[in-house]
């Protein structure tokens, strides 16, 4: 029985084929996820990846790991990220680039732009099935809360609760010109 | 663990050990460091949410495990990839919704396409009342809002030794709004800081550029000057759209029920 399970089972798996993606912009780049559902091994490894390459000034709109540690490995370019850990201080605000390692833990919400041509990176997460959640987007935690708990949790008018849930259509890749970046860590 | 946490030559009924004040409610505690609450390696909540509260959007690192001890309410929740299929009564009514559509395309809520117009539209809110068991996975965000006249208590379980919490063997709330002055007090070495909520982390620009807001909403939504804790108190009406109530149920429809 071995022999038709484990030796004859699929390890591999390749990333770097755009025609695989699952986020696809033109404009912007591509994402692609590798997880037990495309390479069942994983399942019992309960790992996961995921491959971005996007163009100068895309940016991967705010999310946080909802059940994995992530690793990002930069493989080209360069590019911005903020981080924020589980008391809301900003915990990396800076550069990344080719060669460098950053970890994302559980929960961290983290957001890219991209500032060089071409910004490539894999990400290595400790879940066989990690799961995204975006802060904005349309298919954003916020796109999901009611309007009264937007208002009320952020004190803010309806018809802005309307813009903050409303505005972005994009799901995960958007365009964002100029500078976001403010140095060191709050 | 650390070898011999479950040594335990004595055990004793626990209390809360800090207390979260709100505006309209308070979060009690309980130490997860105490021998039998590490041996078991959970931690434990009660959240009393007074009348008009509501208990803003958070979400944990671990899985999660309530209980409804007291009161009736609201609970909504918002898992990634699920559809907005809350939405206010405009909608169904066809021929006068496209009218309203456009209408509604007028007032700003550009994109929508297919020229449908409504007052909001938001992912599954349940009533929950005394009794109720709720599960929650960690990383999906959750909110809980007290729409009876007596105090809504929720006591929860949060599995610290789960394979689900990748982090560390300590309860992490991320909000997702409002602003906690007291701060994480039962985590050692965060005693002394607020906890914000996680937009506050980005800088207003990231903000303004990922919601296609202007800077001074953006900067809002930071809660920078807001001391009201994590459970605020809601002033006027809650129009989120709800079910009815189970009892609420039209009488024609359980006649039926019941000749069947």
């Amino acid at each position: 029985g071995l022999e038709e399970t484990i030796c004859s089972a699929r390890v591999t798996d390749n990333l770097d084929d755009p025609s695989n993606a699952d986020v696809y912009k033109p404009q912007l780049g591509y994402i692609s996820i590798l997880n037990s559902y495309d390479l069942p091994i994983l399942r019992f490894l309960r790992l996961s990846a995921l491959r971005g390459s996007i163009r100068q000034n895309a940016m991967v709109l705010p999310q946080w790991n909802a059940n994995a540690n992530a690793v990002l490995y930069v493989t080209d370019g360069e590019a911005e990220l903020q981080v924020v850990n589980d008391n809301g201080d900003r915990v990396f605000d800076g550069q990344v680039s080719q060669g460098q390692l950053i970890a994302i833990p559980q929960g961290f919400s983290v957001v890219k732009r991209a500032t060089s041509d071409h910004f490539r990176w894999v990400e290595f997460k400790t879940n066989a099935n990690a799961q995204i959640n975006t802060l904005a987007g349309r298919t954003s935690v916020l796109r999901g809360l009611p309007l009264e708990v937007i208002t009320n949790g952020f004190q803010i008018s309806l018809e802005e609760a309307r813009k903050v849930k409303f505005n972005t259509l994009e799901t995960t890749l958007t365009y964002s010109s100029g500078p976001v970046s403010h140095g060191r860590p709050r | 663990q650390f070898p011999n946490e479950c040594q335990l030559d004595q055990l004793n009924a626990l209390e809360p050990s800090h207390v979260l004040k709100a505006e309209a409610g308070r979060i009690e505690v309980w130490d997860h460091h105490a021998p039998q609450l590490r041996c078991s390696g959970v931690a434990f909540v009660r959240y009393i949410i007074e009348s008009k509260g509501l208990y803003l959007p958070s979400f944990f690192n671990t899985a999660k495990l309530s209980f409804v001890a007291k009161g009736n309410g609201l609970m909504g929740r918002v898992i990634p990839g699920c559809a907005e299929t809350f939405q206010d009564s405009s909608v169904f009514q066809q021929g006068q919704g496209q009218e309203q559509g456009q209408q509604g395309q007028g007032q700003g809520q550009q994109g929508q396409g297919q020229g449908q117009s409504f007052r909001d539209m938001h992912q599954k809110v349940e009533h929950i009342r005394s009794g109720d068991t709720i599960a929650s996975s960690p990383g999906v965000a959750q909110w809980f809002f007290n729409d009876g006249n007596e105090e809504l208590v929720i006591v929860s379980v949060l599995d610290l030794a789960s394979h689900q919490n990748q982090l560390d063997r300590n309860p992490r709330p991320f909000y997702l709004a409002g602003n906690n002055p007291q701060g994480q007090v039962w985590l050692q070495g965060r005693e002394q800081q607020p906890q914000k909520n996680l937009l506050n982390g980005f800088t207003p620009e990231i903000i303004s550029k990922a919601f296609k807001i202007d800077v001074s909403t953006a900067q809002q939504l930071q809660n920078n000057q807001d001391n009201r804790g994590n459970i605020v108190r809601v002033k006027g009406p809650f129009g989120v759209i709800r079910p009815p109530l189970r009892s609420q149920r039209p009488q024609q429809e359980e006649e039926e029920s019941v000749g069947n």
